[in-house]
Parts: C-alpha cells; sequence; structure tokens
C-alpha cells in the first residue's frame, strides 16, 4: 500500500534522527487502558540520570500529556481525530517540537489498539506491547501481527491475578508461537510490583 | 471517504435485510478483552425462546466462533487479517452463510478495537459499547467516537471494583458529555451479575 511504503520512507528518517543523537527510542502499544501512561509514569518517578521525553497519542483528549507533564517531563500530545494509530510523520514532527538532547530515551505511548499500530514503524529503537491479565490469555492469537512486530511484552496488573481467569504460562506460549523471541516481564505497574526489572533492561 | 462511502451503502441494504425479516440486531463493541465473548455465552444461557445468531470478527483465530459453536448457537467467524473492524459486505456475506430465520436475534461481535469500527456502519438495530472497570475512567473523552455513536454501554467486570481504581459515577458522566442520551447497565459477565437487566433490554 502506497501509505505504508510512504510511512516506512519516514519511518527510516526518524530511526536516523534518533541515531545521529544516540537515542533509544520505544513505541509503547497496547489495548485501551492496559497501563501505558502507568508504566510512563513510573519510569519518570525512577529515572533520575536520564532525560526522558514523551510523546503521547489518542484520538482526543489531553489526559495522557497531562499525566506526564504533572512530572515535569517533555511531552507532546497528538490528537489523531479519527485515526487509529500513530505515523512516522506524526513523530517526525514531534521531535522538532521537544529536540531532545543527545543520549536521551526518547518514549511513543502510541494509541490504545492492538491492530493499526502493529501496521506502521515509527523508527522506535524497540517496540514494547503491553498486555493485561485482565483482558484474557488469547490476545496474541488473535491480534498476532502487534505480538510478532514487538520485542518485549510486559505483562502487567498482575495483582489482579487472584481476581482473573489468566493462565500466565499459556498467554506466554501463546504470545512465542507467534514470535519465538519475543522477551516478556511480568508486573504491575500501580502496585510497582517487579518495576525494576524494567528500569534494569532500560539502562 | 469513498470507503465510508461505500459501506454506508451496504450496511443500508443489510438494515433493510433485518427489517424484512423482524431481525433485531446488535453491534457489539470494546477494547480487547472487555467481555464480548462472555456477555454472548450468558445471552446464549439465558435466552430459550429466540433463536440467536452470531457473526465474529477478529483479526485472526477462530476462539470466539468456537466457544459460541459449543454453546450450538449457529456462527459465522470472519478474520479481517490485517483489517481493524468488521464491514457492512462482511456481514452482508455471513448474513447469506447464516440464513437466520424471522424475529431472530443476530448479535455481530466486532474486532476488539474502539477505534475503527466508531465508523463503519453494519446496517444494526443497534450498537452496544462494553467498557470494562479494568480499562480507567477516561475511555469515553479518549475515543468519543465510539461513545458516541453508541447506544447502550455497558460497564463490565464490576467484580473487580474492589481491586481498581475506578470511580463508576465519574465514567458515565464522561460517556455522557459525548453522547448525551446513552443508557447504561453495570454488570459481570463472569459473575452473572445483573446480567437479568440486559435479557429484559433484549427482550
Ligand atoms: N490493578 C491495577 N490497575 C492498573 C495497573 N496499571 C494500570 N492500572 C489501571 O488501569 C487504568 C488504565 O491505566 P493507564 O496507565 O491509563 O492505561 P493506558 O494504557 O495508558 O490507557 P490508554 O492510554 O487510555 O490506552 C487506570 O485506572 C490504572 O490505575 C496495575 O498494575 N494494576
Ligand atoms: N473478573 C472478570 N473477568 C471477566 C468478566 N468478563 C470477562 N472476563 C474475563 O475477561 C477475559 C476476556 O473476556 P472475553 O469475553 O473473551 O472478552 P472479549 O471482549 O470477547 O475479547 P476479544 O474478543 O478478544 O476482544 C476472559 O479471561 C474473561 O474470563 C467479568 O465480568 N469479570
Ligand atoms: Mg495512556
Ligand atoms: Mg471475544
Amino acid at each position: 500500500k502506497d501509505i505504508l511504503q510512504e510511512n516506512n520512507l519516514r519511518a527510516e528518517r526518524n530511526r536516523g534522527y534518533f541515531e545521529a543523537k544516540k537515542i533509544f527510542s520505544i513505541n509503547l502499544v497496547s489495548s485501551p487502558g492496559s497501563g501505558k501512561t502507568s508504566l510512563l509514569e513510573r519510569t519518570i518517578d525512577f529515572s533520575d540520570d536520564i532525560p526522558i521525553y514523551v510523546i503521547e497519542g489518542d484520538q482526543q483528549s489531553t489526559n495522557d500529556a497531562d499525566r506526564i507533564r504533572r512530572k515535569g517531563t517533555p511531552v507532546v500530545q497528538i490528537n489523531t481525530g479519527n485515526g487509529c494509530h500513530l505515523d512516522a510523520e506524526m513523530i517526525h514532527r514531534a521531535l522538532h517540537e521537544l529536540e531532545p538532547v543527545e543520549h536521551s530515551l526518547v518514549i511513543i505511548e502510541n494509541v490504545g489498539n492492538l491492530v493499526c499500530p502493529a501496521l506502521f514503524d515509527l523508527g522506535e529503537t524497540h517496540r514494547v506491547v503491553i498486555m493485561s491479565v485482565t483482558e484474557g490469555e488469547d490476545k496474541p492469537l488473535k491480534y498476532p501481527n502487534m505480538f510478532a512486530t514487538s520485542q518485549l511484552c510486559l505483562i502487567n496488573k498482575i495483582d489482579l491475578l487472584p481476581y482473573v481467569d489468566f493462565d500466565v504460562e499459556r498467554a506466554k506460549a501463546y504470545a512465542l508461537r507467534v514470535n519465538p523471541s519475543l522477551k516478556f516481564m511480568e508486573m504491575s505497574t500501580t502496585k510497582a510490583t517487579n518495576i525494576v526489572e524494567w528500569y534494569d533492561w532500560l539502562s
């Protein structure tokens, strides 16, 4: 498709930009409400040494950018209107607004959607997918593209495991079926359980 | 957009089909894992008198259609591949496969996605959006189109309220902001809490 071709070109341009500035960039994807913004809040809370910049994507509202701004972190909110995903051109414009310094961390929170963002390379260094234990184990089978194009899968809201019907090992097995090299972490972003593993991976 | 125009025409054709057969049709939408299939399972469990037909939509897999089939209910699974929503043409084909009888109930479970399905009329009698208490209260503000184009909003997984940070009244207020005529029900599809209200609405 022409749109994807066009996006891939612009994504490579973003990739070069990050490379030149030695920036580590993350495209954070998940269903609505799986914990992307909560993870960003925890990340900002415990990262003092490295400069962090955030690019927020939502159809409407600035709620997520407001939450990040309250932490004192530079952030840009992109509203996609009817659009179901961020694209490389939007990221390009956001980067020129943020002007991130060298050796910084740029985290992109994509629109809550397990379908469309899978197709759109943003030029990120890593794509991280969050799966909540409340969503059911079969999400990797139903939305394979998202899990196939991610490098790390965070299983979030483990504090709710006693109250939901979710088998962590089976969920991982399903995800490995669509992406055998996918890595995993289990955490609770609100309880800050096991967030240390995420910090270690970031550094 | 041409695609939307084209879809609207086909949606009207489905609407006429339902009208001719006096069929009550529902387009069930939500984020991934909010409880659409669980609601269908409960609906089938307790509806003996009215014939039910299900049209299932997912990117990949037949998991949901398999769950419905196990109940003995006629079902068609549509796999959209990279597509992020069901469209009216897919429904048209599914109806000719199912050949629903007069005075029946046809429930369409859309792809788990709060963005794309909002734009695609399927010819349904009613659009029902499920919001899970685990997703956060601000979903209506971030995905306004989906709540604006629905007539009924089911707030699901209320059994988890003691363990999550979710204010039911605030969530409803946000939804009413984008759709002042939206109706609500609170339930748990797995515990079958308050499902009776849903049965009453269906009949
Ligand atoms: N119990 C529990 N709730 C959580 C956890 N992480 C996030 N939540 C809750 O889940 C809801 C959504 O969290 P967010 O961080 O806003 O999720 P999000 O993925 O950014 O949501 P969108 O940007 O709207 O797609 C909020 O009510 C959080 O408090 C967790 O580990 N455990
Ligand atoms: N605690 C609790 N869990 C629920 C409830 N309803 C559904 N679930 C769980 O949520 C998960 C997803 O439920 P489904 O019914 O498959 O959700 P869905 O909307 O059909 O999911 P997709 O079709 O994949 O988008 C399953 O593990 C269910 O057991 C509820 O009321 N309470
Ligand atoms: Mg968010
Ligand atoms: Mg389902």
